[in-house]
């Protein structure tokens, strides 16, 4: 097997996903959707189950368009604007973010929750409550849009607008910055491993 | 049940997870 879906790693392991692991789902989602929009094949889905997203074998996430949902809300990348199942980036992000957070709650009891460290937190709450762009956003725009930086000149994302947000989020939560891609790979690299052999051990005992 | 490797806490009507459930 080459990838594993989400709702298999969690139900394999039964228990939430940890939080490194949320970080990287995200970081490496919201990086293969921003590169869809590139090529423009961005069939913008809400991510609807933890059976959508997709974790690959080297260690890149994607948004399985048809994964779990019904035949009638699949169309193909294709497809025209009007088709009703097309929704904005931000409404990606919300579902991603939603998604993540009931993976990191996996398991929990309806009056249990979960303490996340604040920068992840904040990450989940800027997801969900995404912010409309002024129109002039699509989708691997490289606008150089104003930002805000901290004292030690760290970008700071204060509102989500996009994928890139999110990434810049999730980057800015390591030391070095410019290692976000390489360390989000590798830890969903070994979270497909790891799942792997988990998942091949159970076969055998079986 | 081993332990965890989080904290969990009584959830909050102001918490992240009553704003998600309410999504």
């Amino acid at each position: 097997r080459n990838a594993l879906s989400l709702e298999e790693i969690l139900k394999l392991y039964n228990q939430p996903i940890n939080e490194e692991q949320a970080w990287a789902v995200c970081y490496q989602c919201c990086g293969s959707l921003r590169a869809q929009g590139r090529r423009g094949e961005s069939s913008k889905r809400r991510v609807e189950s933890p059976a959508d997203i997709r974790i690959w074998r080297d260690g890149a996430v994607t948004l399985d368009a048809g994964g779990g949902s019904s035949s009638s809300a699949r169309s193909s990348p294709r497809a025209g604007k009007s088709e009703h199942s097309r929704c904005r980036e931000t409404e990606v992000i919300e579902s991603l973010g939603i998604i993540i957070y009931k993976a990191l709650d996996y398991g929990l009891k309806e009056n249990e929750e979960r303490e996340l460290s604040p920068p992840l937190e904040q990450l989940i709450d800027h997801m969900t409550n995404t912010v409309e762009a002024d129109g002039s956003q699509d989708e691997g725009y490289e606008a150089l849009d104003e930002c805000v930086v901290d004292e030690n000149d760290k970008e700071v994302v204060e509102v989500v607008q996009s994928y890139r947000d999110v990434m810049k989020l999730c980057a800015a939560h390591l030391p070095t910055q410019s290692d976000a891609a390489n360390h989000y790979q590798a830890v969903c690299r070994a979270l497909f491993a790891e799942t792997m052999e988990l998942y091949t051990f159970l076969a055998r005992i079986k | 049940k081993g332990k965890s490797l989080y904290n969990i806490k009584q959830k909050h009507d102001s918490g992240i997870k009553a704003k998600i459930s309410m999504k």
